[in-house]
């Protein structure tokens, strides 16, 4: 241990620019740690650090950018979260403000793109030219990686709209996840 | 993902994440980032963890609170982290996965699979931040 403070986190590269903003943070006697691991993500999500935090990353089959954030007091543990968070770009933030005016863990979607908006947190989109671009390139390659299984026409080659196909008698579902190949972008 | 875990001085502790999820990903879909004790957890009087990695299927192992209980259990960090990276590979070999865990004195350690996994740190009086490579299990 190098002593405290101390910040931590997945990764190097870009994402210690987090690291610093959270470590010097902590420097400063009025910081908690709650503090400073809300300015470190968020550090992370203004950078778009390596492209899987913050807007204009990660697109989904539609194109569209949505965040996910969780924030936890280790004394309370109390904890906060956004998933699927639309049209928000400090996803953290608005983690935080769920932990802080609320009693609930989590909000979702639309609803809390709602939420972050009347505690005052900007809205607009999360695409940009490389993430409109990414997922251009994606369809023009039939959709190809996704993670679409037991559906029709045959999602390792076709684009949706893909309906459900009934499951043979002898199906295993174990096989689904544990044989697929991970692909790069696929990791949150 | 950055998932983030934060030691005051008076020893209170927090821990975050924040991501994007995974590219192409089916409209609607939640990764492990949000879900407490798998994107991150922490517990002040024991320590923290930080995860990273595919998360459809982490989040099925909850592998922040597996490694903030083993701490709890007397492992040192990076025994929790390797821990809770074999009880996912157990079920899924080709799993993606980083997991970064701090105990509250600030000793810390990682384990990864699928890839080199890379986790940062400062703390004390360093002058700059330090990046450990964890190669994979």
């Amino acid at each position: 241990s190098p002593g405290l403070p101390l910040v931590i986190n997945t990764w190097g590269g870009p994402f210690t620019a987090a690291t610093d903003a959270a470590y010097l943070s902590l420097l400063e006697p009025q910081t908690s740690a709650l503090d400073a691991v809300e300015l470190g993500c968020s550090t992370c999500e203004a950078n778009q650090c390596d492209g899987s935090v913050g807007y204009g990353g990660s697109p989904d089959e539609n194109c569209e950018t949505t965040l996910d954030a969780m924030i936890m007091d280790g004394g309370s543990m109390k904890s906060g979260s956004v998933a699927a968070l639309r049209r928000v770009r400090n996803a953290i933030g608005v983690a935080r403000a769920v932990l802080e005016h609320t009693t609930h863990t989590m909000l979702a979607g639309d609803l809390a793109t709602d939420f972050a908006v009347a505690n005052g947190f900007a809205a607009g989109s999360l695409s940009t030219g490389a993430s409109a671009a990414a997922c251009a390139a994606w369809r023009a390659a039939g959709c190809q990686p996704n993670y679409r299984i037991n559906v029709t026409p045959d999602p390792a080659s076709s684009c949706g709209p893909y309906a459900p196909t009934p499951l043979p008698p002898d199906y295993d579902d174990d096989d689904d996840d544990a044989d697929r190949g991970v692909v790069p972008e696929g990791h949150d | 993902t950055i998932s983030m875990i934060a030691l005051h001085r008076s020893g209170a502790m927090a821990a975050g994440t924040s991501t994007n999820g995974a590219g192409h990903k089916v409209p609607g879909r939640v990764g492990d980032g949000p879900i407490t004790g798998s994107g991150s957890y922490v517990d002040s009087d024991v320590g923290g963890c930080g995860a990273t990695g595919d998360g459809d299927i982490m989040m099925r192992f909850l592998p922040c609170y597996q490694a903030v209980e083993s701490l709890r259990r007397g492992m040192s960090p990076r025994a929790a982290a390797e821990d809770a990276v074999r009880r996912m590979l157990r079920k899924y070999p080709a799993v993606q996965s980083g997991v970064v865990v701090v105990d509250r004195e600030g000793r810390h350690g990682g384990a990864g699979s699928g890839w080199t996994f890379t986790y940062a740190y400062r703390g004390g009086a360093m002058g700059e931040t330090a990046v450990v490579s964890v190669p994979p299990i």
